[in-house]
């Protein structure tokens, strides 16, 4: 199964 | 109170339209150094991050921190009304519930001003960490655009892999597949031209066509776009301008 994360998976809010 | 003088309304224009079709409620940040923004798509996976230095400006000044809350569909609608060889000048005060755009022909003297209404937009402000990137390719923006729009037709996602020397773009759908594969060069004579890639570690990354092409939009800023990649983060796409960037950052696609 092919998924796409989510940007915040990677960047967090300041 | 922040006035924000470009030379050509062109250019305004020009960095709007590069994201208004994949974000559209913005908060830009106008600051004494220049105006930043940040949005992420309805999905959450693209991030767009605009930085506009003050050199970009025909003149700039901000005396406070002012957030402007806009809704680029409206935007664009007041944008559409100047003509691009106008000047246009960004006016607001400091607890702005308007931006006024002022757009000036020197030569027919002729003066057009809107108002735009602002918006309370609560957006959260993602931090960027600086990435160590595997490979960093720096490429024509008319090329990878074509690449771009041609394998998208092909397949939701698109496949980059790049190896030592190789540059490799593949499509693999219900009618079939493609494939693209570019070796770095120099071209001496227009340099805009040449393909440059540093590659510290191989990558093979697959990502939504929907979101390339989206990020294509961005080509009318720069004659290149710089493309850095890695396996354990998002890939940044990024347009310069002659002072500042518009970026953006996609998260690839994962096997299970």
């Amino acid at each position: 199964m092919v998924g796409q994360p989510t940007i915040s998976r990677f960047f967090k809010p300041v | 109170m922040l006035e924000a003088k470009f030379e050509e309304a062109s250019l305004f224009k020009r960095i709007i339209d590069g994201f208004k079709d994949c974000v559209q409620l913005v908060n830009f940040q106008c600051k004494e150094d220049g105006i930043i923004a940040q949005a992420v798509d309805d999905s959450r996976v693209l991030l767009v991050s605009l930085e506009i230095g003050i050199e970009a400006f025909q003149n700039y000044r901000c005396d406070h921190p002012v957030t402007l809350g806009i809704d680029l569909t409206s935007l664009s609608k007041i944008l559409r009304c100047g003509n691009n060889t106008d000047n246009l000048t960004l006016i607001a005060d400091d607890t702005p519930d308007s931006v006024l755009l002022l757009f000036e022909d020197t030569k027919k003297d002729r003066i057009a001003e809107y108002s735009l209404k602002l918006m309370d937009i609560d957006a959260e402000f993602l931090k960027i960490e600086d990435l160590a990137y595997d490979c960093t390719l720096k490429m024509p923006s008319p090329e990878f655009s074509k690449i771009v729009r041609d394998l998208s037709q092909l397949s939701d996602s698109i496949n980059i892999m790049i190896t030592k020397e190789t540059i490799k773009f593949v499509a693999d759908g219900d009618i079939g597949s493609g494939s693209v594969i570019l070796k770095p060069f120099v071209n001496m004579d227009k340099p805009q031209e040449s393909i440059n890639l540093n590659m510290d570690q191989p990558v093979d990354l697959t990502f939504g066509s929907k979101y390339l092409l989206d990020i294509v939009k961005g080509s009318a800023l720069s004659d290149n776009v710089g493309v850095r990649l890695s396996s354990e983060a998002p890939a940044l796409f990024q347009f310069d301008l002659k002072s500042g960037y518009l970026q953006f950052f996609l998260a690839p696609k994962f096997n299970d």
